[in-house]
């Protein structure tokens, strides 16, 4: 309705947000949420 | 994977959902679950399990995925039960686990959430003994003008309205937790139906065949499809129950969801007081 | 079903939770520099046409208003994306609301194709986590039935006003001028207006001006003099957008 946008600029967009929520959530729980695996001690001692 | 916060000593538990982006996008259950559990956790009600956070990682070329932190609680209701050592739950037992369950119930009721998947597996039971009510996958806010799926609730705890596919609410919620209340006290489930309409008929088999006046107008199976059958008593099914006990179990196991008791009422029924 | 329309602790609940859904506050140019008020209405009108074509369940299009609203609130958007924030819109409302929801293919088709499937399902998960996953937010339409429960006026007439008022309340949610207001508010001022609106009858007289305000002030504890502002308002839009649809 207002312009078409870029793409590649919607892309990144989406990227940058995703990537700040991914980084939030591994640093608030020591977890790699991506590759579902523990990081290095922190707050929370994982088991499987 | 489960993880012990170092500071409250609480455990939390991950619960991951895989979508493949080709399809449309998160599935209903995961969306419903989350948004109503965001919903409910302001109030942070004591029998409904918590849910601690939500984190979506970036999706790859084919898959999304979603982690669900969720408080950790060691087991559920039908591991509770088997683990329980013949004769069964001592009643005080069994009444206090009733209690909290139909505490979580008028809570979500109160909030006007079905949860239409109650069965044991999704009652947890801590080591302290306290239940918490999970998995809300299927679970719906209700509003009075809404299109329901028709079929909702595991079979051998569906309620008779939905076995028949006609209008439902939160009277679902209460016959599956009649069937749970039973099972407390056989440590096996009451209906085991093997498909639906063997399901209704194992359940007139308890509670009659329900009057014409009672049946349903537009429902597909007609009332005629069922042999003629006088209510049992119920201690023939429950025998370890108590005289307040069953009272409350059939007004659970009431045909009529207009006529069975609602949550609320249930806590003040008299089998708790006994 | 009496359990949830009956139980005076419901409507209690839905007062007590509604404030958490409602936007942090007025984003045209404070958080929103490219986006202005006509924007909105367009994409609002449009969103609004998809659910009428699709016949969507009522509560669908004033709830992915309310996300839009409080997405626009947090995250400045540029305008030539405000149509596909529209589209994540609709496509999480009726995931929540629907029992068929809105397919993707479907929702790029009617923006004419201007968006992909795939920008739609990756923004899903923008929308969903700058919203917290909080979807479960509570629209006007939510407490229409439990005003005209405490309303004394037969099943006929309560049939007129509910369909009059679900139409007001979606014509709320096109002006922005409402984005503040707490859905209590508004729904009290639609049914205020729909009644008002339907000539009285000779059964309720008495029920009119202002014993109607103070009925109605009362079901949802709102401020009389607030109420009566949000329906004049609300009675000036629908005058406004009858003269527009007239003049188009």
């Amino acid at each position: 309705l207002f312009g078409s946008g870029d793409r590649e600029e919607l892309a990144r967009e989406v990227e940058d947000q995703m990537r700040d929520m991914e980084k939030a959530s591994k640093e608030k729980w020591n977890y790699d949420f991506a590759k579902n695996e523990p990081l290095a001690p922190g707050n929370y001692e994982w088991q499987e | 994977y489960k993880a012990r916060d170092r500071d409250s000593g609480q455990f939390v538990a991950l619960k991951s959902v895989r979508v493949q982006t080709n399809q449309d996008g998160l599935p209903l259950s995961t969306v419903r679950e989350v948004a109503l559990l965001k919903r409910l956790e302001q109030f942070d009600h004591p029998n409904i399990v918590r849910l601690m956070d939500v984190c979506a990682t970036l999706r790859t070329d084919q898959e999304t995925k979603v982690t669900l932190v969720f408080e950790h609680v060691d087991q559920d209701l039908r591991t509770y039960l088997e683990k329980v050592p013949a004769p069964g739950l001592p009643i005080q037992q069994i009444r206090d686990l009733m209690q909290q369950l139909l505490c979580g119930l008028t809570f979500l009721h109160s909030n006007r959430v079905l949860h239409r998947d109650l069965k044991p597996e999704n009652i947890l039971v801590t080591s302290r003994g306290q239940v918490k009510l999970a998995d809300f996958g299927l679970a719906r806010i209700y509003s009075c003008h809404m299109v329901l799926t028709p079929v909702v609730v595991t079979l051998w705890y569906r309620s008779p309205e939905v076995l028949l596919q006609t209008t439902y609410a939160t009277p679902v919620d209460i016959w599956s937790t009649g069937c749970i209340f039973a099972e407390m006290f056989r440590r096996k489930p009451l209906f085991c139906g093997e498909s639906e309409v063997d399901q209704l008929g194992k359940i007139f088999a308890v509670i009659g065949l329900p009057s014409e006046e009672e049946w349903p107008n537009d429902v597909t199976l007609s009332r005629q499809n069922f042999s003629p059958q006088n209510p049992q008593p119920i201690t023939d099914c429950v025998p370890e129950i108590s005289e307040k006990g069953a009272e409350l179990l059939l007004e659970m196991l009431t045909f009529d969801p207009l006529k069975r008791i609602s949550a609320l009422n249930a806590l003040d029924h008299p089998f708790f007081t006994e | 079903d009496p359990n949830i329309y009956c139980d005076e602790r419901v409507l209690q609940s839905l007062l007590t939770v509604e404030d958490r859904y409602v936007p942090q506050g007025p984003y045209f140019k404070r958080v929103q520099k490219d986006i202005q008020p006509f924007m909105r209405r367009m994409v609002a009108t449009w969103m609004l046409e998809v659910c009428e074509e699709e016949k969507c369940e009522e509560d669908i299009f004033p709830l992915a208003m309310n996300y839009l609203d409080r997405f626009l609130a947090a995250v400045p958007t540029r305008k030539c994306f405000l149509q596909l924030l529209g589209a994540v819109c609709l496509f999480l409302a009726s995931k929540l609301k629907a029992c068929q929801s809105l397919s993707a293919r479907k929702l790029c088709m009617y923006t004419d194709n201007s968006i992909t499937s795939q920008q739609l399902l990756e923004w899903e998960l923008v929308v969903l986590s700058k919203l917290k996953w909080n979807l479960a937010a509570i629209t006007p339409l939510d407490f229409i039935e439990h005003i005209l429960h405490k309303l004394p006026f037969p099943e006929d007439r309560q049939t007129l006003i509910r369909k009059h008022a679900q139409t007001f309340i979606a014509l709320c949610a096109t002006d922005h001028s409402f984005t503040m207001y707490p859905p209590s508010m508004i729904a009290t001022g639609c049914v205020g207006a729909a009644v008002c609106g339907l000539q009285p009858n000779q059964s309720n007289q008495n029920l009119w001006g202002d014993n109607l305000m103070e009925l109605l002030a009362k079901i949802t504890h709102t401020e009389v003099d607030c109420l009566k502002s949000c329906q004049e308002q609300i009675e000036q839009l629908l005058t406004s957008s009858l003269k527009e649809s007239q003049q188009q």
